[in-house]
């Protein structure tokens, strides 16, 4: 618990008589090694201590009988505001339907995620279609078409007669974008207000995947492209936020596999290095396992 | 020009900085750099050449000696089905895949198969995963590519029954490995981490000495959460190496480090791509090369 190790931290310095500065840096040595092995990236705990320290560093700290509870307090107070207060929520198209399209690395939980936001937006009244735009990974688009059929959500894999094509081939692309442009033919046809575009997992280093994705993007146009990143995600979280960020562009992330005992410390990276909000929580395997993100929760199971 | 640069504390900054990006973990950097600042000095390094050459040696070393699948003999051709048999006896050897939802089980299960092949035994790949949406469907498109049988029952089924059925299925047709393939699970879900003991049970009762390989399948993306996996997996299982798969990003997945050294569980394969040959042996010497840069 970081408040029992700073408390540990200025216990043995009170000893020595008045709070220092330099008393107050090896608190915040502290604040960084609990930083770290939440996995937030070493270059934003850099940063994010560095803020913390200006502010550290005041009478209101050394000079404070409870100097421990104030250095949490602002430690707290910065992640809040760096995680963003209040919950940010999705936005919809004035003109629907208004189309989300879900992005990332592989194995994040894009097309289980894709489901759950159709199931959440199902409950809140929409009329969800989805896009099994997966033409990649094997059985890719059975798999949403199983959890549609599971939930009662259409979904898309193609117009009538569509031959998928061999996921090396050259028509690969092609063949995406074709099963995109069609799917929104017919969730027009049928009046969806909502459609839910799953894409293939790739590298944010492989150039022709992240082509294809820009170029997918514009077939979509999606109202929002939503990350999808796995909580348990280390270092390399900054370096996928900021390539799908610049490469593609992103609205929002979804965090996934909440329900685990990662720490997330991927989620203040992936904040910093975007300035996009993390709008959704993965809590579980199932469709129901989704909820609108709280970033004060987040704030304090990063600090651990 | 970096080569011949002093050694000065900026430099053992720049080091642990490489350390903690490439996911080793606060308390392996630091324990690795003490031991790297005595060794240079015993060494009498005197410049950045040798001691990043002196770092590779020390994570090579933490890293440990190369360990590959460890089966028991392939029964030879015609000596009838395989099955119970003592010591080094010919018999099925099984191979269990395991580890949290999403890290590259099911892909690694065919890359394994195809890589037995290419040695000449003859695998059976079970698909226990009973929960996923389409599991069978993608176990069925790898099986198909790979020109092999799979065994597989209805989503919902009891993997452990998936397992026995597994397992007779190979003795049946004269296969000579089972690679029993399962769902993704946390390791924070006590129910489930109890599932797989049960399989292993099973497994353990049909053949001696099986599973005769237990590999946990990490994501190389992952930060130190892979040791906490390790931990509940290899507490439950016991396992006999690790898979670390999607190294072919930019994640370095130092936290293999941290996991041989708590839990003594070595690398045996690492994932670079999404093809049938992208699982490559683990090579120590290679991977702190790509660590330190
Ligand atoms: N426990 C838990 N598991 C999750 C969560 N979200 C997804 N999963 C699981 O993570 C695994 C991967 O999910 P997918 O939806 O297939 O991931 P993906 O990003 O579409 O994967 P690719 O298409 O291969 O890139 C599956 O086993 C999911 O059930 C979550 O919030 N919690
Ligand atoms: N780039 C890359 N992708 C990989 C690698 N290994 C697996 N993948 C991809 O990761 C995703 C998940 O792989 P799966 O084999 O379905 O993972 P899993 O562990 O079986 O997933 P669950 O059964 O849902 O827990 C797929 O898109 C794979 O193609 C790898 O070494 N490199
Ligand atoms: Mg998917
Ligand atoms: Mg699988």
């Amino acid at each position: 618990l970081l408040t029992t190790r700073l408390g540990g931290v200025f216990r043995q310095l009170r000893g020595r008589g008045k709070l220092s500065e330099r008393d107050v840096d090896e608190a915040l040595r502290q604040v960084r090694l609990a930083l770290l092995e939440a996995d937030v990236n070493y270059k934003v705990v850099k940063e994010f201590v560095a803020k913390v320290r200006e502010r550290a560093v005041g009478q209101e700290v050394l000079s404070s009988v409870t100097p421990a509870q104030k250095v949490v307090k602002i430690v707290q107070d910065e992640l809040t505001d760096l995680m963003g207060r209040g919950r940010a929520g999705l936005s919809f198209s004035p003109r629907p339907p208004s189309v989300f399209m879900v992005v990332g690395l592989h194995g994040a939980g894009k097309t289980t995620a894709a489901a759950k936001l159709a199931y959440y937006l199902k409950g809140r009244g929409h009329h969800p279609f989805l896009i099994a735009a997966d033409l990649r990974r094997p059985a890719a688009q059975d798999q949403l078409a199983t959890l549609g059929r599971q939930h009662g959500f259409t979904v898309w894999a193609g117009p009538p007669g569509f031959a998928r094509p061999d996921p090396d081939s050259a028509v690969a692309a092609s063949a995406t974008l074709e099963v995109v442009r069609s799917g929104l033919v017919e969730a027009r046809r049928l009046a969806h207000d909502v459609v839910i575009v799953d894409t293939s997992g790739r590298l944010h280093v492989d150039q022709d995947l992240m082509e294809e994705l820009s170029r997918v993007k514009g077939a979509a146009g999606p109202t929002e492209v939503l990350l999808v990143v796995d909580a348990m995600t280390g270092q390399d979280a900054v370096n996928v936020a900021d390539a799908f960020a610049s490469r593609v562009g992103i609205d929002g992330v979804v965090l996934t596999k909440l329900d685990g005992d990662a720490r997330g410390g991927a989620a203040l990276s992936v904040r910093a290095v975007t300035g996009k909000p993390v709008k959704f929580a993965g809590m579980g395997e199932k469709v129901e396992d989704f909820e609108p993100f709280s970033p004060d929760r987040m704030a304090t199971r990063i600090l651990g | 020009l970096t080569r011949n640069r002093p050694i000065d504390a900026s430099l053992y900054e720049e080091l642990a900085d490489t350390l903690i990006l490439g996911d080793t973990g606060v308390a392996v950097t630091t324990s690795v750099l003490d031991e790297l600042q005595t060794r240079a000095g015993l060494a009498g390094a005197t410049d950045a050449g040798a001691l990043r050459e002196l770092l590779v040696e020390i994570l090579s070393e933490r890293l440990g000696p190369a360990e590959e699948l460890r089966l028991p003999p392939a029964p030879a051709a015609g000596d009838g089905p395989p099955g119970h048999a003592q010591g080094d006896a010919p018999r099925t050897a099984v191979v269990m895949v395991v580890g949290v939802n999403g890290t590259g089980k099911t892909t690694t299960v065919a890359r394994l198969a195809h890589r037995l092949l290419g040695e000449g035994r003859k695998p059976l790949i079970v698909q226990a995963d009973t929960f996923r949406a389409a599991a069978t469907e993608q176990a069925l498109v790898w099986a198909q590519r790979l020109g092999l049988d799979l065994v597989h029952h209805r989503p919902g089924s009891d993997p452990a029954a998936v397992a026995f059925d597994g397992v007779r299925a190979a003795v049946a047709r004269g296969r000579d490995v089972v690679l029993v393939d399962t769902a993704g699970r946390l390791h924070t879900k006590t129910g489930l981490v109890e599932e797989l003991r049960k399989v292993r049970r099973v497994l353990a009762r049909e053949v001696e000495g099986a599973p005769h390989e237990t590999l946990l399948v990490i994501d190389g993306t992952a930060g130190l959460n892979s040791l906490e996996q390790a931990r509940v997996f290899d507490e439950a299982l016991d396992l006999t190496g690790i898979v670390i798969t999607k190294m072919d990003g930019t994640a370095r997945g130092g936290v293999v480090i941290a996991i041989r050294e708590a839990l003594g569980v070595p690398v045996k394969f690492v994932g670079v791509g999404e093809r049938l040959d992208d699982l490559v042996p683990f090579d120590a010497e290679a991977y702190a090369r790509e660590m330190v840069g």
